[in-house]
């Protein structure tokens, strides 16, 4: 694999790492770190997004590392879950 | 704003310095954490009172990496704090990442008066909010000037205690709900003993006694109760008692009980009783291996952990699982060393009570859960414990 593509994998890991941790992923993705399916990161991934105030693009760009990397409380984030919850909602 | 899963039930809270940082004197701490419980009495009922003899309602700790709770901190940036939300024991606890460069202002470092007066924000009973302009936004925005609790933060602390609340009781927590261990001076949990018989004690009744133990070996169930195990087949039905020095040979006669035990993919089973663990080849202790145990440590679990509550395998993942009170370890996939982002809390096992005697998946692949008399049986693909749960364990066996 090129640097890039290293580097891009790394990100996309971490990104679902932190996802996980926050608890912007339910059900056993929770721990596994796995994900059901492709929707159901991009929904995740645009949750935070949202959450951080970014543009809601649905793939870990720049801006997401970013926002990662800024200092912030251990404790989940409660809201992630409705968050998800509304988005799907709002698309049916 | 959005409201956590509980708050106290009284508007009187105490508060407690476990230690303090090294970063500032220990006045200049004491003077930013008063004025960041102050943040939140602003119009509202609470009041705090601090203690230095008793257990308080928040308990303030700075701590560096792994700190006895299943949220290890993670060094310099990122994760800055974490707290609980209110409840017995360490419920309202804050804690403060000790890597951090804590200072009274938002240019010279991280602002502790900011940090502590959101961490309390959680203690009280309020989850993050979306807004940026919220103190409880979970990402550190820093501040300049004279700091006032914004307007969603008091609707949200009002919306939970009003302004001249009368004081509440905690309802009785609903069996198979998560329960809150006690604490002791030393800010340490403990936990209750096992009730299994003693030496001397004929075999107690399986369908009536704790659980210390159990897991599949080759399609049969083995179940550990004191210094006795059964065999039980597919059917579930209890064989004869076993006294278990007199089958697994190896193990120190003197040994009061097991508390884990798992085999692994290779056919070799481990057993954990204390802070040592032991590895047989069928009923035999593997050849070298010490009669006195290997240290848990190996694992790299950590020094404090004096007992593994529980080993099983997930059937989601095929991955081994130790617990240990409120925390759990993944282990790679030789099990010989626990994953580098572990412990973690058991609350994301939903509705499994905390401390577990004994999990194990059984053969048809479900993961249950034992504590006391009762059992749960957990739903991997919604990671929380089955509705109509607990069970009573003597419906779980068939002879009961």
């Amino acid at each position: 694999a090129s640097r890039t593509e290293r580097k891009y994998r790394k990100l996309q890991s971490d990104t679902v790492k932190y996802l996980a941790q926050f608890g912007y992923l339910s059900g056993p993705s929770q721990e596994t770190q796995n994900l059901r399916s492709k929707e159901d990161l991009v929904r995740a991934i645009k949750s935070l997004q949202r959450a951080g105030g970014l543009p809601e693009t649905g793939v870990p760009d720049s801006r997401t590392e970013a926002l990662m990397k800024k200092p912030r409380c251990g404790n989940m984030d409660d809201f992630a879950q409705t968050g998800i919850d509304h988005f799907s909602r709002k698309k049916r | 704003f959005i409201p956590g899963t509980s708050t106290w039930p009284r508007t009187n809270l105490t508060f407690r310095f476990v230690n303090y940082t090294p970063d500032m004197p220990q006045a200049q701490t004491r003077k930013l954490i008063v004025d960041a419980l102050k943040v939140w009495t602003v119009s509202t009922p609470l009041t705090f009172t601090e203690v230095t003899d008793t257990m308080a309602d928040i308990m303030i700790l700075f701590a560096k990496k792994y700190h006895s709770d299943g949220h290890p901190f993670d060094g310099t940036g990122s994760v800055l704090a974490h707290a609980f939300f209110p409840g017995p024991g360490k419920g309202g606890d804050a804690h403060f990442d000790d890597d951090e460069n804590w200072s009274t202002n938002s240019s010279g470092g991280i602002d502790l008066l900011l940090v502590a007066a959101h961490e309390f924000g959680h203690a009280l009973g309020l989850g993050h909010s979306e807004k940026p302009s919220a103190l409880m936004y979970p990402w550190y925005m820093g501040f300049e000037g004279e700091f006032e609790l914004p307007h969603d933060d008091w609707q949200g602390i009002t919306n939970l205690y009003g302004t001249g609340i009368k004081d509440r009781t905690f309802p009785e927590r609903e069996k198979g709900k998560v329960k809150y261990k006690p604490n002791v001076p030393d800010g340490k949990p403990v936990y209750p003993e096992p009730t299994s018989p003693t030496a001397g004690d004929g075999p107690p009744d399986p369908c009536n006694s704790h659980i210390d133990a159990l897991t599949v070996i080759r399609t049969e169930i083995f179940l550990f109760i004191g210094k006795w195990f059964w065999r039980l087949g597919p059917q579930k039905l209890i064989n004869k008692p076993v006294e278990i020095h007199k089958f697994w040979y190896g193990l120190p006669k003197d040994l009061e009980r097991i508390d884990a035990v798992f085999e692994r993919p290779d056919n070799k089973i481990v057993f954990f009783s204390g802070d040592r663990f032991w590895v047989f080849n069928a009923n035999h202790l593997l050849s070298r291996f010490p009669v006195e145990g290997r240290p848990i440590t190996e694992f790299n679990i950590p020094a404090d952990v004096k007992k593994i509550d529980a080993a099983f395998q997930w059937s989601y993942n095929k991955r081994t699982y130790l617990v240990s009170g409120d925390m759990y370890w993944k282990m790679d996939e030789n099990n010989s060393f626990v994953e580098y982002d572990y412990p973690r809390d058991m609350g994301t096992w939903k509705g499994v009570p905390v401390p577990v005697d004994a999990a194990f998946m059984d053969q048809s692949g479900t993961t249950i859960f034992f504590q006391g008399l009762d059992y749960w049986q957990f739903y991997d693909m919604k990671m929380r414990v089955q509705r109509g749960y607990p069970r009573r364990i003597s419906h779980y066996w068939s002879q009961c």
